[in-house]
């Protein structure tokens, strides 16, 4: 399993969250507009949080994040 | 399998509910508007609670929380 | 497998029935309405019961509990 | 595997028919107009008995008991 | 696997036929019109036989006995 | 893997032949007009031969036996 | 895996061919008019010859074998 | 994996290739206008040769081999 | 997995290339117009290259080789 | 898994970010306009990041990196 | 899984980049216009670098290098 991010701005933020009993940033990845990240969740990735505008593909469909 | 939630207003929570005979908050994830998180089932986690305004995207289809 | 609860109204109470040879409340989750719950076929519930007026989406299609 | 019992008035009945060389009754969940309970094939059921007024959904289709 | 059957008329039974070498009749549930039983294939049936009027859904479409 | 025979007439036959280097009737079950068997490949029999009007389903679609 | 033979005229031959390092005539089932047999791939059959007119039924669609 | 072969004239050869190292002819299934041959690829045969006129189904749809 | 050759003339050429470190011709088949060769990949051939005029199917459609 | 990256420019750079609980890059490849890079996720990549203009396919669809 | 990769030109260069922590040159097929290499992911090669003008089929659909 694995997500697509297209960052549709600036300084979009893409952060793994730990898997395990605890939850925290295991890594942040910064995208300048236009950059794409193809990510997989792992061992140590269970959740991902998505911050700033991007373009989000998931088997669940296309949605966008930012701008409400 | 995972779910993805984008927030539709600030202070969207997120919570990830023990697996096991007991059934707490395991990890409460806050979202301001716009902010999506992409969330698997986990070894720690197996319901998930969604409290606000939010897209919430399945394998059953598309629903809004929030707004009734 | 899981299957996604919409409250529709307040009040709506989601148990989880325990797996085994007895059959009894493992969890009762509660949602006010506007709440989803997202939960799991686990190795402590085999069958959910679902009470007052919410939606309903699981892999056979969506139905409404609540409100004949 | 689950199927998906919603019943459609007072009175209706689960029966959970038991895995193994006898078949016999291992529970029988009753449900209140409205309600839904959404039930695996488990271990110690195999076989599941409706009766009473009910929409069944299964991954064969729908189908409702009853109001014949 | 499994198969949805549901009684058009009273009296229709449902007979698991016993897997292994021999063929013989492991367990006979009768239903009443409007009563359903979802029956799986297991360790000790291998083969399901109906007789009586009912609606029947497995994997390969809706057929309907009795009532030629 | 399981097949749908629905007799047409009396007197069909529905002959389960034996798995392994040989070849022989394991099991014959007749079927009354009407009247439905559902019967699995198993570890005792690998192929079906059908005798008399009867529809049959498989997973490549319906055909009726008989009537030539 | 298996096939669906139906017989459109008396004397059909349906042969298994031996699996393994030699090819050789494992088994020849005769079937008449109207007559089906379902076969499965097996241990002892990985090749199966058709003789004579018949509708012939596989995952790759419907064939007839016979009358060319 | 199994493909079907229809021959429609006399002569069809279906050659089994031997697996391994080496590839050689593993066995020669002649067939007559009409016969069919429904063959898998097995543990001693991974490639399939096919010369003369015929019909051959396989998962990636339907082709015809010899009249060019 | 395997795919489809049809040779649309003479001396086209089928090469498997050697799963491993190295990458070498393991075989070489010639097929003359009309022939047809259905070839899995396997312990030996991890790449099938193709010389000469003719129809290819794979799982991602159909292509033709040669003729540009 | 893996996912089609085509350069729409020259100096398109893909990285494979490592897997992990570091998340660092573990190799950059270079395309020129018009190169194809077809790259699977594995034991080392578990995030791909892709910069400047490019055609991306991956199983949520297709998209466009650079350019906004 | 494997690719499908049609030369539109002479010169057309397949390269599979090696699998494991460094990413160097595995191998490098070259194709002349019309060839067609079927080429596998496998133990040795992760990724598949195309330069030159080719049709490239995947299970993302068609797309085709060179010629920007
Ligand atoms: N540490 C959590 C992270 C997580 C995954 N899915 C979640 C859903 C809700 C809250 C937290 C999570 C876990 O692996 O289980
Ligand atoms: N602790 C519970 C949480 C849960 C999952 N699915 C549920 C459905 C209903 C009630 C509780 C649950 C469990 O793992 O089983
Ligand atoms: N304790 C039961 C709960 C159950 C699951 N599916 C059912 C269907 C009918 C009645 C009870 C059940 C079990 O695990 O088997
Ligand atoms: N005790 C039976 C229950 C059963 C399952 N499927 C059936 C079909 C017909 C009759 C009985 C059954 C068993 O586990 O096998
Ligand atoms: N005892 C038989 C029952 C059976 C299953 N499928 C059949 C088909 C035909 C005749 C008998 C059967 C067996 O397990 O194999
Ligand atoms: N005894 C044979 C029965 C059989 C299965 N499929 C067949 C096809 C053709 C002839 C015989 C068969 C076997 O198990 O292999
Ligand atoms: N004995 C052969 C039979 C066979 C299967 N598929 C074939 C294709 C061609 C020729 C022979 C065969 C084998 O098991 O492999
Ligand atoms: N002996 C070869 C046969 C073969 C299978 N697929 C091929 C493709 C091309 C050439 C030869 C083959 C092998 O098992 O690998
Ligand atoms: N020997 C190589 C052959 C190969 C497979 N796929 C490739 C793609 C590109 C180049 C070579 C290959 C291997 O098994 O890995
Ligand atoms: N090292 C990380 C890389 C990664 C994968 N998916 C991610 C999503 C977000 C952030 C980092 C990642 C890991 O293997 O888990
Ligand atoms: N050596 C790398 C090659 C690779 C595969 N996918 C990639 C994506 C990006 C960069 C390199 C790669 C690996 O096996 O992991």
């Amino acid at each position: 399993d694995y997500i697509v991010i297209k960052a549709m701005e600036d300084g979009v933020t893409i952060i793994g969250l730990t898997r395990g009993k605890d939850t925290k940033f295991n890594h942040t990845e910064k995208l300048d507009a236009g950059e794409i990240l193809v990510a997989q969740f792992t061992e140590n990735v269970s959740a991902i949080k998505i911050r700033g505008k991007a373009e989000v593909l998931t088997k669940h469909g296309e949605t966008f994040s930012g701008g409400i």
